[in-house]
């Protein structure tokens, strides 16, 4: 989406 | 988190550690690109401005703390503390040339067009390169100490090691992350050579040299 994804990864 | 991450992100410590136990114990800098180290650096400042907006686990901001502190104390080193031993002349590689193509590649290529976003995209992109001054000047001077090269292989493993976690991630969770992994995917490809020559040479015992 508009705000991006969570980046869960190092 | 999968083991391979897990022995991934260790991986990736290691290297660190390495190098910041290198330059401190011989109190050189010789043989490391500070530009490389520079790249790093940007790297991570670029990557993990969520530290204080996306909170993840105790692990994970622990370690973005770990890689942006040690970081910024390899370049200290490098470009201060022991600057006479910095070999900047073998040090040749011209940073624009990767920057700027990762930065446009980010304006392009990214998962939303926010400074974030973008910025973390811009940091994918540049760590997939960031490496090659480093590479370029173990080629210039034809050897690389070995531990050098033990750094090298251990950075090399770190990504490496992410991809079958990356594989792993897709087979049992679905999950997928276009960027990451063709970023990464270059980056682990640019190891190649030297995973050949640290196979064939350092592991029997041998310096590593690039030329016969």
């Amino acid at each position: 989406g508009e705000e991006g994804r969570q980046h869960d990864e190092l | 988190m999968t083991l391979f991450r897990l022995a991934g992100d260790l991986s990736h410590v290691l290297a660190i550690l390495l190098l910041l136990y290198k330059i401190w114990t011989t109190k050189s800098a010789a043989g490391i690109s500070g530009k490389t180290q520079l790249m790093f650096c940007m790297v991570y400042v670029t990557r993990y401005l969520d530290l204080f907006t996306s909170f993840i686990s105790v692990y994970n901001s622990t370690m973005k703390v770990l890689f942006i502190s040690a970081s910024v104390a390899t370049v200290y080193l490098i470009y201060f503390k022991f600057k006479a031993t910095y070999d900047g002349n073998h040090d040749t590689f011209r940073m624009e040339f990767v920057i700027v193509p990762a930065l446009i590649l980010a304006l392009i290529w990214n998962y939303a067009f926010t400074f974030f976003e973008i910025s973390w995209a811009f940091s994918i992109f540049l760590e997939a390169v960031a490496i090659l001054p480093q590479l370029f000047m173990v080629t210039k001077t034809g050897e690389a100490e070995n531990i050098t090269s033990h750094y090298l292989f251990a950075l090399g493993s770190y990504r490496a090691l992410y991809i079958l976690n990356w594989i792993d991630r897709y087979y049992f969770e679905g999950h997928w992350d276009p960027i990451a992994v063709t970023a990464g995917i270059v980056q682990t490809v640019l190891y190649g050579d030297f995973f050949y020559l640290y196979f064939t040479r350092v592991i029997k015992g041998r310096k590593l040299q690039v030329l016969p």
